[in-house]
């Protein structure tokens, strides 16, 4: 640069070593932190166990080479696999259960996703992912409830109903790209799934949450195309 | 491109490494352990513009002595990233969601002069 001008690369370049590597790191996590639409590092209150982290991703993979959707929800129009944005960033989202209210039988499971990815991304596709430890063959089926917030947000409405065989233990999957992909339309953050044993069962026989088979939902979602003014 | 090395003041690309461990990231970020937030740093003389890299040939040379001759016509250049690839993450979210994306043109590959 001329003499006098600042130079904005040089400017790195004329600072002490340890600012100067300061000053990167400092750079480093910013361009992190906004590139995930986050404000600052998320706190992390309980994290996966490695087991349940290896079986889900385990899992997802055998799905995908399967590429069989389960027996238990009707293809109620679930979301057409959108064309692989070009260049648009993706995400893959695994989402772990917390347990909700039960009885003796029935249990519910709550799902969060944060707002970041709600407000910003569409969802290509979302599975729920269950694993029954029952001993043997069940002959009448499970009915899964899917629940979200109504208008108000004050009750939980069925927002989809279905009803699930389990022939032997084992992952039982479930489509549930529609009723997350609402949820996000309407800004909600959280996906309520119930499950409803027949009294023949005894309670929903789920593996506990420090086991590796823990439920999940496994979904696609994809940066939204930033909206594009056409001048006429 | 070139990676800078010793004391060479052309236009080169500079490794910097950022180990999520030593900032108190390795918490939240599970995969990978850092970001090599590499940058481009260096001095593109005018006989140097529009040439990715450093001159590696004779005609590329014949080239820029050409350019130099001519430099009142040319404008300033700058040492500018020429090659990026994205940034794999597997990260949790605020919800202990596991999430994996992958940010495009976050790292850069190679520099070289506008």
């Amino acid at each position: 640069a001329p003499k006098g001008a600042w130079c904005p690369a040089c400017g790195l370049a004329a600072l002490a070593p340890t600012t100067q590597r300061d000053a990167l790191i400092a750079l480093a996590k910013q361009s992190i932190l906004t590139k995930l639409r986050l404000q600052d590092r998320p706190n992390i209150t309980h994290p996966t166990s490695r087991g349940a982290l290896l079986t889900a991703l385990h899992r997802m993979r055998a799905q995908r080479v399967d590429v069989a959707v389960s027996p238990g929800m009707p293809h109620d129009g679930s979301i057409p696999h959108l064309r692989p944005g070009m260049g648009l960033q993706e995400y893959e989202i695994l989402s772990f259960a917390e347990s909700g209210s039960s009885t003796s039988r029935s249990v519910r499971l709550h799902f969060h996703f944060t707002r970041e990815l709600t407000g910003s991304t569409e969802i290509l596709q979302a599975t729920l992912y269950l694993f029954w430890a029952v001993p043997g063959p069940r002959t009448r089926p499970v009915t899964v409830r899917l629940l979200q917030p109504d208008a108000m947000g004050l009750n939980m409405t069925v927002a989809s109903k279905t009803w699930l065989k389990v022939q032997r233990p084992g992952w039982a999957t479930l489509d549930v790209g529609q009723a997350v992909q609402s949820l996000f339309g309407q800004g909600s953050q959280r996906l309520t799934v119930e499950l409803e044993v027949p009294e023949d069962w005894g309670s929903p026989v789920l593996a506990g949450r420090s086991d590796s088979h823990w439920p999940f939902v496994a979904a696609q979602a994809r940066a939204r195309t930033p909206h594009r003014v056409q001048r006429r | 491109g070139i990676d800078c090395s010793g004391d060479s003041r052309m236009c080169c690309r500079k490794e910097f490494f950022v180990d999520f461990k030593e900032i108190g990231w390795e918490d939240w970020i599970i995969q990978p352990e850092g970001y090599h937030m590499n940058y481009c740093t260096g001095l593109c003389p005018l006989h140097m513009a529009g040439i990715p890299g450093l001159a590696a040939s004779f005609h590329t040379a014949v080239l820029n002595l050409i350019k130099a001759n001519n430099a009142d016509a040319a404008v300033d250049s700058c040492c500018v990233p020429t090659q990026r690839r994205p940034l794999s993450l597997l990260y949790y979210d605020r919800d202990s969601n596991i999430i994996k994306t992958d940010i495009p043109d976050m790292i850069v590959e190679a520099c070289g002069c506008t």
